[in-house]
């Protein structure tokens, strides 16, 4: 089963 | 300091009906270009970016940039106050710890004022690089917002492709399985009720419903919504606010073990 992504796995962190 | 004036209340109030429960609180970054905004709900998962440009506004002034932390519900009921033809007026001095909004009826025989107290917020932000996007989708909102909430009602996660035959969301969950395609339209005479689909190449990505759902309360905002996939990144959901600017939604994808 997919587990949902959290936003750091896909953009930087400024 | 700051001085923001648009003719009609209902936009500003339908931005904040839109990102309210998205995310509870962020900062309003002002600056002589206009206000953005960008947050995350708490879970990391999706982010909202705002952008209203100053020449979108009828006056704006910004003598220095400032971020005014806003909690969105707080800002709600204020607006819940304001009548949708009147004209609203945002206000604050430099470094104020609040921001006043104005409200003026169309013949101006009534005017009131609500101060808003502004909190300080700590928000990480996040660098979102320009991206062509494998498929770009443009359709009406109100099309959108029924099928995510249509989807809803069979299962908690959709899985959205686009290829050359059309964007075709599916799902499925303990009562069988749903799938609803949309094809490139352009055939109904208003443009606001057509569906364009510029694909570069064919994408498929799986999320979570109960956020896309979210993002349809922008639909009262604008005729067409607009939705950029690539693999391996979140969805942009765009709402356009006219001439003033746009409402952005990210949505991580959910992603293999």
């Amino acid at each position: 089963k997919a587990n949902q992504g959290r936003l750091e796995n896909f953009f930087t962190v400024l | 300091m700051f001085e923001a004036r648009l003719p009609q209340a209902a936009v500003l109030k339908k931005l904040v009906e839109a990102l309210k429960e998205l995310v509870t609180e962020g900062n309003f970054d002002v600056s002589p270009s206009g206000i953005s905004l960008q947050a995350m709900d708490s879970s990391h998962v999706c982010l909202v970016t705002l952008q209203l440009n100053d020449d979108g506004f009828e006056h704006f002034r910004c003598d220095r940039n400032m971020s005014m932390g806003i909690h969105f519900g707080n800002l709600s009921k204020i607006l819940k106050c304001a009548g949708n033809e009147d004209t609203i007026t945002l206000k604050a001095e430099d470094n104020a710890d609040q921001l006043t909004l104005m409200f003026e009826s169309a013949n101006q025989d009534r005017i009131s004022d609500f101060d808003l107290k502004l909190m300080s917020i700590e928000s990480e932000h996040l660098g979102i690089p320009d991206q062509d996007y494998s498929a770009e989708v443009k359709m009406p909102s109100a099309e959108y917002q029924r099928i995510v909430r249509d989807l809803t009602s069979m299962g908690d996660t959709v899985l959205v492709s686009a290829t050359k035959e059309g964007i075709k969301f599916s799902t499925s969950g303990d009562i069988g399985t749903a799938n609803i395609t949309l094809r490139h339209n352009t055939t109904p005479e208003k443009e606001d009720e057509q569906t364009h689909i510029d694909l570069k190449e064919p994408v498929a990505l799986t999320f979570a419903l109960r956020y896309l759902n979210n993002f349809a309360k922008a639909t009262p905002l604008t005729p067409q919504v607009k939705l950029s996939l690539t693999k391996d990144l979140p969805v942009v959901v765009e709402y356009k606010v006219g001439e003033l600017g746009q409402v952005r939604f990210f949505l991580a994808p959910k992603i293999d073990d």
